[in-house]
Order: C-alpha cells, then structure tokens, then sequence
C-alpha cells in the first residue's frame, strides 16, 4: 500500500536527534 | 540480550523520491540557468534535514521561487509530467507574508510527502512557492487537468489543511490556459 503520513507523526521527527 | 529494534535505526522511507528546486531571478542568466537543483530525499528524517538547514520562504528574496517535485518531474511546464497539467493556486496577500506564508509552505509540503491526499496523491507533480512583490503565490501541480475527481479531491483538502475558510475560494487553472492568457488572470477550470 501507500506509505502515508499524517502531519502529526510527520512533525514528530523535526527535531529527533540523528540517526547513528 | 536485547534485540535492536528497527524503530530506532531506520529512517521512515517516503512514498515517492522527491527534489526540491530553487529559483533565484539573476536577469543576466536564462530561466534555466536560474533553477538549481537543491537535494533530493526519500525518508522523514532526511526531509527534515534539509528543511532546517534552508532558509524559510519569507526569508528569501523577491523573484526567488521553491519546488518541490517528485524526483524526475522538472517544476516547469514543459516537462511530459506536467504538461497537460495545472495548479491550484493560492495568492496570498502582503500581509500574509509574516502571518502565513511559512506555515501554509510547510503544510504544503507535509501534505505532499506525507501523501495526505490519498489515491489523487499520484496526481500530484509538485509544489511551487512564489516570493513577489504583489504577493506571495503558492500552488500544488497535478498532472492532467481533466482529472476532475483527483483535482476536487486534492483542492478540498488542501484547503482544509491550511485552514481556508469555506467562503474564501480557491482556483484551479491548467497550464496550458496560464501559458496562453493574454491579461493578467486565467480562468479557473475548478474551484473549491
């Protein structure tokens, strides 16, 4: 299916810390 | 003896490959030689790394432009993608470029690699930012203008996303009529 994102989990990772 | 968990070391694929353009209006240089290829990304997390690294549209110049397309589609209407295509648009008032313009961007592009629009989001090209003097121009490209449910759907949408009110309509207007017109508006094919 469709990899769809809502805007709520899409804002969640604006300031996660990189991935290592 | 843990089991890594997959959460904390993938990054979250995209839907689509997506490229963001600029555009810096140099009248010494063709049309051409003023879009610049940025960076292209397929996960959440290298979306974000390039949103925070780049300036916000307010912050840029007049006659500077963003694109954002899937990876293979130029942001100009020549491109076989988008040729028989449209956009809706939103011209925003001077006012809007300190109250809105960042925000409405920033959904726009939420809604475009987050799919938000469903099946009409194979649809969608991409999407432009204007910086003008005017007034700031935003506009989601789809790909064939007599899509008439995709376009309705995603027009809806969209509207409900940056949070237009009902009686403030929006229009949509292939390129083919924009590319054409002679005064200084084209016919809406659709509104919402």
């Amino acid at each position: 299916g469709k990899k769809q994102y809502n805007r709520d989990f899409l804002l969640s990772f604006q300031f996660m810390p990189a991935c290592v | 003896s843990a089991v890594a968990n997959p959460e904390q070391y993938i990054k979250h694929p995209l839907q689509n490959r997506w490229a963001l353009w600029y555009f810096k209006n140099d009248k010494s240089k063709s049309w051409t030689e003023n879009l610049r290829l940025i960076a292209k990304f397929d996960t959440v997390e290298d979306f974000w790394a390039l949103y925070n690294h780049i300036q916000q549209p307010s912050k840029l110049g007049y006659g500077c432009d963003y694109c954002l397309f899937k990876d293979g589609i130029k942001p100009m209407w020549e491109d076989d993608r988008n040729k028989l295509g449209g956009r809706w648009l939103m011209t925003l008032n001077k006012q809007q470029r300190h109250n809105d313009l960042d925000r409405y961007w920033m959904e726009t592009l939420l809604c475009l690699i987050g799919e938000s629009f469903d099946e009409a989001s194979d649809d969608v090209c991409g999407a432009v930012v204007n910086v003008r003097p005017k007034g700031d121009k935003l506009a989601i490209w789809t790909g064939n203008c007599q899509n008439r449910d995709a376009i309705m759907t995603i027009g809806q949408q969209y509207k409900e996303r940056l949070n237009i009110p009902s009686k403030a309509l929006i229009g949509y207007q292939s390129h083919d009529d924009t590319s054409s017109k002679s005064g200084s508006t084209t016919k809406n094919m659709y509104t919402v």
